[in-house]
């Protein structure tokens, strides 16, 4: 389970500073599939980089399995991110020069998993990228980009999935299709965590919380998926 | 008006030949506001940066008001790009380590405008960014940045501009109040020509042009709106 108490997250920008997490309180229970969604600059990607580990909170405390992660080492918290999240992020953070079998294969290589390839072509198949897996990111349209991006999220067989806006740049149909794949992975016990501005791509979740102003203003269960 | 005949793109990939655009005629008249719809990688960014004069068709002809668009020095193209054009692009685009107000002041800067960081501030405060002018695209959420982006193609005053998924990352309301602008923008008489994924998004312009697979498969007006 993750857990955030009173977690606030302060900017210093300038003159002043920017507090844009208020004292977020909340309890993620494993395979939940949470839609977290709010107005543009509410926080929601602040939030999801803290929970994922990729930030820390100004204030407050976060547990993440019954361990408080400002007490874990460096080297611990990677390995976490390393092994059990995967990361669909708002900007796809692909390499530039790099092609999609690659960038779907670079986090195996990190966790020194075997059969990367395999796996990594797999990935790519089931986000329907079998026939752009030599081109780079310049080569491949905005939504081809989000889905290797997808790709990517998966092939460590995380325990955890985030995913920040993971259908911005996609079609209906392949929206539909990504909410496919996170469902089956929610199916076999997975936690994903996802924001999206979507309703019709909310609905896919059990659990729909909202941001407003670095504050919940919202938290309950998906009516009628 | 802008006018494409039997216009192809072919991209080189290793072993073979990869067509994108298999032959679009196409008539934009002045005035119109168009969204352009159709599956991730049917060749709808494509299309729309040989309209914009970033690229080149590999065949067909492109005539942008009369002028046969390949017989243009390149000199010449980067003056109508400049004066005449503005850009929101898929991936916004937005320099790394420069503020919010700067990004919107450059297009003016090439272009030898005057005012530049007054109406740099009005074009900011339009998208809803009063408060974050000074900030960098680090310090930005993917929304603010996507607004930047949209501040910046409106400040010289285009004739046309061209929106590449102008609100994948925007919120509902923040997307309506973007769509606001492209609206009134085409009540003064420019065209916009828009790229987007989301049907209540193309409900607001006048024309709807669907790709597939390389091919425009419909073209209507909105009925409706
Ligand atoms: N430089 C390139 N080299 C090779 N193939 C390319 C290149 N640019 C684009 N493509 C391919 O051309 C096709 C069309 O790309 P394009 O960016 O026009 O699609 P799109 O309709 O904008 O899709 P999306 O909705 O995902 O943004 C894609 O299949 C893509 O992989
Ligand atoms: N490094 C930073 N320095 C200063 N301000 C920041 C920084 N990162 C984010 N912000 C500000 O914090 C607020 C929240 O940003 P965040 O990215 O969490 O929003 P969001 O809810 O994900 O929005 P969007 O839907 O547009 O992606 C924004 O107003 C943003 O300008
Ligand atoms: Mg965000
Ligand atoms: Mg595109």
């Amino acid at each position: 389970v993750l857990e955030t108490t009173d977690v606030t997250k302060t900017y210093k920008t300038g003159n002043f500073d920017l507090t844009v997490l208020k004292g977020i309180t909340l309890q993620i229970h494993a395979g939940e599939f949470i839609a977290i969604m709010g107005p543009s600059g509410s926080g929601k990607s602040t939030y999801m980089n803290i929970l994922g580990c990729l930030d820390r909170p100004t204030t407050g405390k976060y547990y993440l399995e019954g361990d408080d992660v400002s007490r874990l080492s460096d080297d611990r918290l990677a390995e976490v991110r390393n092994r059990k999240f995967g990361f669909v992020f708002q900007s796809f953070n692909l390499l530039p020069r790099t092609t999609a079998l690659r960038q779907v294969e670079l986090p195996m290589l990190y966790a020194g998993a075997s059969n990367r390839e395999e796996r990594a072509k797999w990935a790519l198949n089931r986000v329907g990228l079998s026939d752009r897996m030599d081109h780079k990111p310049n080569q491949l349209s905005g939504g081809q980009q989000q889905r290797v991006s997808i790709a990517r999220s998966l092939v460590n067989d995380p325990v955890i999935v985030f995913a920040d806006e993971p259908t911005g740049a996609l079609d209906t149909r392949t929206s539909f299709e990504i909410m496919d794949i996170f469902q089956e992975l929610n199916a076999e016990g997975k936690t994903v965590i996802m924001v999206t501005h979507e309703n019709d791509i909310a609905r896919h979740a059990t659990r729909i919380i909202r941001f407003r102003d670095g504050e919940i203003v919202e938290d309950g269960p998906v009516l009628d998926r």
